[in-house]
Parts: structure tokens; sequence; C-alpha cells
């Protein structure tokens, strides 16, 4: 039996939203620890990660092992049914060949289940090692989310250089350039607004624009965004889903050739 | 010109 019950089921919401237009299907992995997913899109540039906790659930059961594959357009579908403010409980038996989904208005005089039924799958699992970035950036989700939309008006990839003084954001195209610079905050009184830079070696690395606009779709699930970069390896831009754990995107760079 | 990588380049299948 698995039953994985969230007060705050607009958090379900908000992941589906977040990852639905990258990945058509994935496998969302239960265990007695928590849920994770892992799946790269279908051009293998990205990888989505996420992790969430059995100690952020409300409850949380999970007796087996349990590798439940979803069409995530159809998941989102009906997440869209549950209200912002509804508790979502997912549940599963242990061989299932579907999922329930039940959501309960906050005053308990609602209560809305739908069945969905679960695909077969046989993905891919990548090992990600531990990595030392040589810069990670903390800014404001929807700043990077802003970033990100107006350089695609200039072009295809952005150059993002970072130092210990900032981050640079550039984009070049037919029509022109456009360059956009984040100072390291002076003051960190609102953390949320914050923008802060820990670099051990400068890096300046060029990434696909269109991935990067797929994966602020996250931005309504945490305030602020951390970008991850090493020289010649893939970006990691990671959103912690509130107390539950993360939802982390893997880019792998556009290199010289 | 830059090559768009691929991210299975990066890590392991396990």
């Amino acid at each position: 039996m698995f039953e994985a019950r969230l007060v705050q089921g607009s958090l379900w919401k908000k992941l589906l939203e977040s990852i639905k237009d990258l990945l058509n299907e994935a496998i969302f992995d239960c265990s007695s620890t928590g849920i994770t997913l892992q799946a790269m899109d279908s051009s293998h540039v990205s990888l989505v990660s996420i992790s969430m906790n059995s100690d952020g659930f409300d409850t949380y059961r999970c007796d087996r092992n349990l590798s439940m594959g979803i069409h995530l357009p159809s998941l989102s579908k009906i997440m869209k049914c549950a209200g912002n403010d509804d508790i979502i409980t997912m549940k599963a038996t242990d061989d299932a060949d579907t999922v329930s989904l039940v959501f309960e208005s906050q005053n308990n005089e609602k209560v809305s289940d739908y069945e969905m039924k679960l695909i077969d799958l046989d993905t891919e699992h990548l090992g990600i090692p531990e990595t030392e970035y040589s810069c990670v950036v903390k800014m404001p989700s929807s700043e990077f989310q802003r970033i990100c939309r107006d350089l695609s008006q200039l072009g295809d990839s952005v150059v993002i250089a970072c130092t210990k003084e900032g981050v640079k954001f550039s984009a070049s195209g037919e029509l022109g350039t456009g360059n956009i610079k984040l100072c390291q905050s002076a003051s960190t009184d609102k953390e949320e607004e914050a923008v802060v830079v820990d670099m051990n070696e400068a890096v300046c690395l060029t990434f696909a624009l269109r991935y990067l606009n797929f994966f602020a779709k996250a931005t309504p699930l945490s305030a602020q965004v951390q970008l991850s970069m090493s020289k010649d390896v893939p970006l990691v831009v990671e959103y912690k889903i509130s107390e539950l754990g993360f939802l982390r995107f893997y880019l792998a760079p556009k290199i010289e050739d | 010109f830059t090559m768009q990588k691929s991210i299975m380049s990066f890590f392991s299948k396990v």
C-alpha cells in the first residue's frame, strides 16, 4: 500500500506544471523514504530530478517500493481539477495498474476522487556524481524567468558569465545583442530578493534558452532559484519544494566545436 | 560555433 497526503496540495499542482511541457512521461519511484523521479527530455539534452522526503508529507506510507509510470500531461490535467487550497492524497495498492488521487477541500465539505491508469515505462537511470561547482548563484526565481524570457527575443543561446562581482547573461542574434548584469546584493534583509554569488573560479558557459524557459515554469514553486556551474559540465537549476525536497534541472552546455 | 551536448555524455548509466 502506498499513500501520500499533502495538506499543501498546490505544491503538486505547481510541480506538475513545472515539468509537463518538458517531459511526456516519467516514473515516480516511491519508497519508505519518499518519492523520487528522474527523467530526460526526449532530446536527451536535459534531465529532471525530483526528490520529496516522506517527512514532508502530512501522512506517508509505502509498504513496498513502487515504480509508477505516469503520463505527465494526463496527471497534470487531473491535478488541475484540484482547488488551490485542496489537500491532495495519492494512493496505490502494491501491484496496481492505476493510481488514485483524492482532493479534499479545507473545510472537508467536498471530496473528489480520480483514478488514472499507470503506463509501462522502461527508462534509463543516470548516476549523477556529487560535484563541487565553481560558481553557485542564488537569485529570485522571477528574475531568472524574466531574464530567460527577455533574452529569448534576441537569440537561441545565453552566455552566463559569473564572477565574484555578479553574474552576466548575454544573448545575440540577427537583431543585435543584449546583456543583463546582476550584482551581488549589498544587504540581504530580504532573503527572497537577494542575489548571492558563491565563487571559487569564474565561469563562462553557453546554454540553450529553450530549455531554460522550460525550467522557469517552476518559478511558482520557490521564490529563489539556485544555479550551479562549472566549466564544461551541465548547469544545475534548482528549485526548493517547500520543506518537501527539491526539483533540479540539469542542462548540458553548448560547447565550442 | 557551439554544439549542443547530450546530457548522457556527462552522466553514466546505472
